[in-house]
């Protein structure tokens, strides 16, 4: 079982330094012990380098930076280990268009072949990805109602 | 497995009988700001057995349950159902209820169980215990601002 | 200085109870003392209602929600005491599109004639306010550079 | 009062001189992620004397000088300084410098100054020390997340 969380934690580092430099477009990125003598016990840091630009402390990455490295590692762990869904709640909100665009979609597109995922979002663009649109709305105040519109055919 | 159907009745804002069919893959929710959007995400991180009424935006676990508005009284209880699929086609309920006086129930398919069993079946489907397959609203890069500790009990839970 | 304070609550809570009903259209809002017996020592709290709902606890309010009240509170203590600018960062990022339109816009718009605003935003709607536009770009890795375009002819 | 200009030198991603005026009341910043729109916030934050490198986003205060890229080697040091204009056009130049041996200065118009004294023109100006005037990306809720006592003392610097 202990081989088994070593296992899992190189995976991951794999999975998530190679999807980096796709997020990134270049850069570079890792998972590192924080006591690498005791692996077991040890915690689990994280270097992330945009490319170009030299990081010190993960806390001077930007909003959108940190957004990205986040789902990075959350997308690395799912490469790895199977999760049936994920629920991701306005993750969209500190990107600007481009990386929605080129980044964001391009991962939900990918990874939602590999898992369920239930995206809740204001953003025009995240909406167009889906396989289908759940309108929340409360016509009777502070009540809230569910209505949905399929946008692509679900096969059987 | 996937989710295919949620059942929810008295949980927060859904005070009404409210049951969607999720056929799909890639789910977006949309909607005006207050209208019940993270609310759906509670519904279901609570159904799977979430124990902290804080991570469910409550000080106690009572809150859940739909408080009334102008219009219209509390509601005595709140219960959600959740219907899942495997890839077989085989179909596993999962429910919860709790009433105001503090009363719970967990249920899974026709059976009443323990908050162990509920745990049970998310270690069986892959589904974190620790909610990780959640990223609140506002909470995009908890990933990142986790302590290195807190990151490796994900990575166990993940192994 | 101690009937000072009471008069910047007092004065304060009114502008805030008044601005929460111009921002939500309708519901209650007030400030209230912890300690009502001990004015000048008690912390101050929120009570926030949107119209036709029951609020239990503040942390049941929705993302957007919590935060249009967080800015009409900042704005009722503008109205009592002019401060020369505020710094708003991607504050309009949990905000759906008709509240960005109709509410943000309208305070920004207002209150930018009491103080100086400098916005940071991802939003067009927020950005075809702004008297003038400061692009930050990065053409060389790292190194962030400014361009201004002004979009008004601005009086003397 | 007004901000009429700014000039950033060596500061965070702003290593080259950089001088900005702000002739406008209304000015809306946009860019990329990670092109420096927060930095230009911490940029003001810091001039007028913020004391806490977390609130900067640094670890020590010599973080908020240019650390170099994979092209450009660390700067020697950051130096910002803010022009403001009075109603009644007087023009008031508030500095400060930072060298990563950690020798600062802060400057008003031609003099050196102590920190205590750019406190005082932030009095005497209506700019909380506090930092009041600022709402940090993704803290938009800081006013309603305060503790009562918090809340408090920033209505004490108001009155
Ligand atoms: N127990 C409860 N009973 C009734 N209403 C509740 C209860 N708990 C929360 N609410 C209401 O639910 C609303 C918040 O819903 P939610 O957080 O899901 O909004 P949202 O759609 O995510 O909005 P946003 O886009 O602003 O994030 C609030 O207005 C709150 O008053
Ligand atoms: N001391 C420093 N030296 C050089 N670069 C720095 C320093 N501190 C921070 N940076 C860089 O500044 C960039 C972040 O800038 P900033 O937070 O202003 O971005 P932003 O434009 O606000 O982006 P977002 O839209 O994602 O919030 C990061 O890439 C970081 O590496
Ligand atoms: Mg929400
Ligand atoms: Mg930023």
């Amino acid at each position: 079982i202990k081989a088994r969380y070593i296992e899992a934690y190189e995976e991951v580092n794999k999975n998530f330094t190679e999807l980096f430099k796709v997020v990134f477009d270049g850069g570079e990125a890792y998972l590192k012990l924080e006591d690498p003598e005791n692996p077991l016990e040890s915690g689990i840091e994280i270097f992330a380098q945009p490319p170009g630009k030299k990081v010190v402390h993960n806390i001077q990455l930007s909003g959108g930076e940190s957004a990205l490295v986040a789902l990075t590692l959350l997308f690395a762990i799912l490469s790895y280990r199977p999760q049936p869904f994920f629920l991701l709640d306005e993750v969209d909100a500190p990107l600007d268009d481009a990386n929605i665009e080129n980044v964001f979609s391009k991962l939900l597109l990918q990874f939602s072949q590999k898992a369920q995922f239930i995206v809740i979002s204001h953003n025009k663009r995240t909406m167009a990805l889906g396989d289908a649109i759940y309108g929340v709305t409360m016509e009777e105040t502070g009540i809230s109602k569910i209505v949905s519109v399929s946008l692509r055919e679900v096969s059987a | 497995l996937k989710l295919r159907q949620l059942e929810v009745q008295g949980f927060k804002s859904f005070v009404d009988k409210t049951k969607i069919e999720l056929k799909e893959d890639l789910l977006i929710v949309v909607g005006p700001n207050g209208s019940g959007k993270s609310n759906i995400a509670d519904c279901i991180l609570w159904a799977i057995g979430e124990q902290s009424a804080k991570s469910l935006r409550g000080a106690k676990m009572q809150d859940v349950i739909f408080h009334g508005t102008k219009k219209r009284p509390a509601a005595g209880s709140a219960e959600v159902f959740l219907l899942f699929e495997k890839e077989d086609g085989q179909k596993i309920r999962v429910g919860r209820r709790l009433n105001r006086n503090g009363d719970s129930s967990y249920v899974i398919d026709d059976s009443n169980v323990r908050l162990k069993d509920i745990h049970e079946f998310c270690y069986r489907n892959n589904i974190s215990v620790q909610g990780s397959y959640l990223v609140e609203q506002g909470r995009v890069e908890k990933m990142l601002a986790l302590s290195p500790q807190e990151r490796k009990s994900l990575f166990e839970e993940v192994a």
